[in-house]
C-alpha cells in the first residue's frame, strides 16, 4: 500500500483502517496515528519503516517464565470460556517438557462437561501425569492434592488448568482468587505465574477480561491463541500496555508443537500481511 | 454511552449556539468512534454511519430542539432495524427429522449450545437428538454425551475413529428410527480459512440435507466477524446466528458485523454456561448494549 511518494490524506486513512481492523482499537489507534502525524515524515517509505518501529516499541520481547530455581514451581491458567486454556496447557507442558522439565498437570475445571478427560488426554498426548479428582468436586482440593503428589513424585513443574470463567461472574472470580489462595498455602510464593490465556478473535473485550482477571487474581502474563485464524490479535497492544502484562506466548493452532514464543518484530509484520 | 457523548458534544456548543451541518458531522465522528469500540467491524461501520448520517441531514437535526437526542434516537431506530426480527428456525417440509448443524470457530460454544438447542425444542414439542460428529478434539465426543445423558436426550455417537460424515449421516438416520422431530448436528471448531475442514462442512451438508444450518459465534468477537461470517456463509450458507456468551460484558457489535454481511437472521443467544442459558434473540438486547 505504502509506494515512494507523498503522503497523502488517504494513506493515512488506511493506516487507520489497518490498524482498527487488526483489533487495535480506536484509542491505541488514534494515538499512534497522531503520534506518527506530528513526526513531520514525508515520504511513504519513511512512514512504512516509522509505522512499523512505533507499533514494535510499544511491545517487548517476553521475560522466562518464572518457573526454575526451586523445588516446586507452579502455573495458573485462567481465562474466560473458550479461549484455549486446556490446549494451552498441552503445548506449554509439552514444550517444557522439550526443555527436560519435569512437568505435572492438575485437572482443577471440575466443573464443564468432560474436562478432566481432555487434560488427561493432553496429559497422555505429552507425557505429563494428570492429577484429578471427581467432577464437581472442590477445585481448590484437586490443586492440593496436586502440589503433594508433585512434591512426592519430584516434578518441578505443576501447570493448573482452571474452568473457563466470564470476568463479569463475581462468585466464579471469588472462586479463583480463593484456587490461587490455596496453592500459596502449600507452596509459599504460589503461584509463580498466572496465565492468562486470551482468545485472539477477541475485540475490544479482551483488555476488560485482562483488567479483571488482574484486579481479581493478579495474572502475570498472557497466552493469545487462535492467531492461526484471519485476526491479527491487535488488543495484545492495550493488554500490554495498559496492564504491563507480558505476552508470553502465542497459539497457531490445534497440535502440541503449535504455540511459538511472542515475537514483536513477527508479530508486527504480520499486522501487514 | 453514545447519548452522554452526543451530549457532551453538543453542549460543547454553548448555549443558544445554533447547531450547523458541520457539528453534525462530528457528532456522526463520535458515532462512528462508539461503534468502533462496541466491535463492530470498520467497513460495516462505515456504511451504517453513513446511512445515519443521511437521515440526520434529511430530518434537519441541527435544527432540531435537542440535536444529540435525535441523533441517538435514529441511530437506536438503525440498529434495532439492522439486527432484524426475532428469527425462528425454519421447520417447513414433512420429512422428519428436520436436521439443525452447528458449525462455526473454535471455542465459540457450539457442544454447550447442542445441548441448550436440545433442550429448548423439547419444551417446544419437537424430540430432538444429538449427533456427536467432532472427531478431532480431544473428548468432545465425550462432553457432548455427557451432556446429552444430562439432559435426557438421546444421542449417536462412533467415537474418533470414523469420519464426521459417516457419523453425520449414521446419526440422522438413528434420529429418524429413535422417531426424534429434530436432529442436532455438533461438528468441530474450524477456521473458515481451513480449506479441508470446510469442505467437510460441505460434504456433511450434501449428504444430511440440514433444514438449518447455525453459525455459533461468540459475542466477544471482534473485527474478523465480517470475514467469519462470509467464509462459513460462502462455504455452506447459513441460515441463523447463534450470539453465545452474552453474560459477559462485551459489547456484542460483532452482532451487526455478521448479520449485515450475511443477511441472515440471529436466532438465539447463549447467555449462561448452563443448559437453560438460552433465549431467543430479541433487537432490544443487543441495541442497548452496543450503543453502550
Ligand atoms: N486454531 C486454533 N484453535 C485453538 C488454539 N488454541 C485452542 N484452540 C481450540 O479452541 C477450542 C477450545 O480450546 P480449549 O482448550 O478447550 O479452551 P478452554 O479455554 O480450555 O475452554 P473452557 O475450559 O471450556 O473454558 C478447542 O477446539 C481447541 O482445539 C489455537 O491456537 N488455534
Ligand atoms: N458464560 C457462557 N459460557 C458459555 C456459553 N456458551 C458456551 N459457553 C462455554 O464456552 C466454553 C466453550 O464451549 P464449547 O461448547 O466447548 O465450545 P465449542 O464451540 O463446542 O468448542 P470446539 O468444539 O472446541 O470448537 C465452555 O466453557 C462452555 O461452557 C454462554 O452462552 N455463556
Ligand atoms: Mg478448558
Ligand atoms: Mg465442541
Amino acid at each position: 500500500m505504502l509506494g515512494s511518494s507523498e503522503i497523502t490524506d488517504e494513506i493515512w486513512d488506511d493506516i487507520e483502517a489497518i490498524l482498527i481492523q487488526a483489533d487495535l482499537g480506536v484509542n491505541t489507534t488514534l494515538t499512534l496515528i497522531d503520534d506518527l502525524r506530528s513526526q513531520g515524515i514525508t515520504k511513504q517509505e519513511e512512514l512504512q519503516v516509522a509505522l512499523r518501529g512505533s507499533l514494535q516499541s510499544l511491545l517487548q520481547f517476553p521475560p522466562p517464565l518464572d518457573v526454575s530455581g526451586r523445588e516446586l514451581s507452579i502455573i495458573l491458567v485462567v481465562g474466560v470460556n473458550g479461549s484455549g486454556k486446556t490446549t494451552s496447557i498441552g503445548k506449554l507442558a509439552h514444550r517444557l517438557m522439550l526443555g527436560r522439565r519435569k512437568v505435572m498437570l492438575a485437572a482443577a475445571d471440575t466443573f464443564r462437561a468432560a474436562a478432566i478427560d481432555q487434560l488427561k488426554l493432553w496429559g497422555e498426548r505429552v507425557g505429563a501425569p494428570v492429577i484429578a479428582n471427581k467432577p464437581n468436586s472442590d477445585p481448590a482440593a484437586v490443586v492440593y492434592d496436586a502440589t503433594a503428589a508433585a512434591k512426592a513424585r519430584g516434578y518441578e513443574i505443576l501447570i493448573v488448568d482452571t474452568a473457563g470463567r466470564l470476568h463479569t461472574n463475581y462468585n466464579l472470580m471469588e472462586e479463583l482468587a480463593k484456587i490461587r489462595q490455596v496453592s500459596g498455602k502449600v507452596v509459599p510464593g504460589a503461584p509463580h505465574e498466572v496465565l492468562l490465556v486470551l482468545d485472539g478473535t477477541t475485540g475490544q473485550n479482551a483488555l476488560q477480561q485482562a483488567k479483571k482477571f488482574k484486579e481479581m487474581i493478579d495474572v502475570t502474563g498472557v497466552i493469545v491463541t487462535k492467531l492461526d485464524g484471519t485476526p491479527k490479535g491487535g488488543m495484545v497492544f492495550s493488554v500490554f500496555n495498559d496492564l504491563q502484562l507480558p505476552v508470553h506466548y502465542v497459539g497457531l493452532g490445534e497440535g502440541m508443537d503449535d504455540m511459538v514464543l511472542f515475537n514483536p518484530e513477527i508479530f508486527v509484520k504480520s499486522l501487514f500481511d | 454511552t453514545l447519548s452522554q457523548r452526543l451530549q457532551d458534544t453538543f453542549d460543547a456548543l454553548g448555549r443558544g449556539g445554533k447547531v450547523n451541518e458541520n457539528d453534525v458531522k462530528n457528532a456522526m465522528r463520535q458515532v462512528r468512534m462508539a461503534l468502533l469500540e462496541a466491535d463492530v467491524a470498520l467497513p460495516v461501520v462505515k456504511d451504517f454511519v453513513g446511512r445515519v448520517s443521511e437521515r440526520a441531514v434529511g430530518a434537519e437535526v441541527h435544527k432540531a430542539l435537542r440535536p444529540g437526542q435525535q441523533i441517538v434516537k435514529i441511530v437506536h431506530e438503525e440498529l434495532a432495524a439492522t439486527l432484524g426480527e426475532p428469527g425462528r428456525l425454519n421447520f417447513s417440509g414433512s420429512t422428519k427429522p428436520h436436521v439443525i448443524m452447528l458449525v462455526g470457530l473454535q471455542g465459540s460454544g457450539k457442544t454447550t449450545t447442542a445441548g441448550k438447542l436440545s433442550l429448548y425444542l423439547r419444551r417446544e414439542g419437537r424430540q430432538p437428538f444429538l449427533v456427536a460428529a467432532d472427531t478431532y478434539r480431544p473428548a468432545a465426543v465425550d462432553q457432548l454425551v455427557t451432556i446429552a445423558k444430562q439432559i435426557n436426550v438421546p444421542y449417536h455417537e462412533q467415537g474418533t475413529d470414523k469420519s464426521p460424515v459417516e457419523i453425520a449421516v449414521n446419526g440422522v438416520k438413528a434420529a429418524k428410527e429413535a422417531g426424534a422431530a429434530v436432529c442436532v448436528v455438533d461438528t468441530a471448531g474450524r477456521l473458515q480459512i481451513d480449506e479441508t475442514l470446510m469442505d467437510e462442512l460441505k460434504r456433511i451438508k450434501e449428504k444430511v440435507n440440514p433444514a438449518e444450518i447455525l453459525l455459533v459465534a461468540d459475542a466477544m468477537t471482534g473485527q474478523e466477524a465480517v470475514n467469519i461470517a462470509t467464509g462459513f456463509n460462502d462455504a455452506v450458507g447459513i441460515t441463523g446466528l447463534i450470539l453465545t456468551k452474552i453474560d459477559g460484558d462485551a459489547r456484542g457489535g460483532a452482532a451487526i458485523s455478521m448479520r449485515i454481511v450475511t443477511d441472515v437472521p440471529i436466532k438465539f443467544l447463549g447467555t449462561s454456561e448452563k443448559m437453560d442459558g438460552f433465549e431467543i434473540f430479541h433487537p432490544d438486547r443487543l441495541t442497548d448494549r452496543i450503543l453502550g
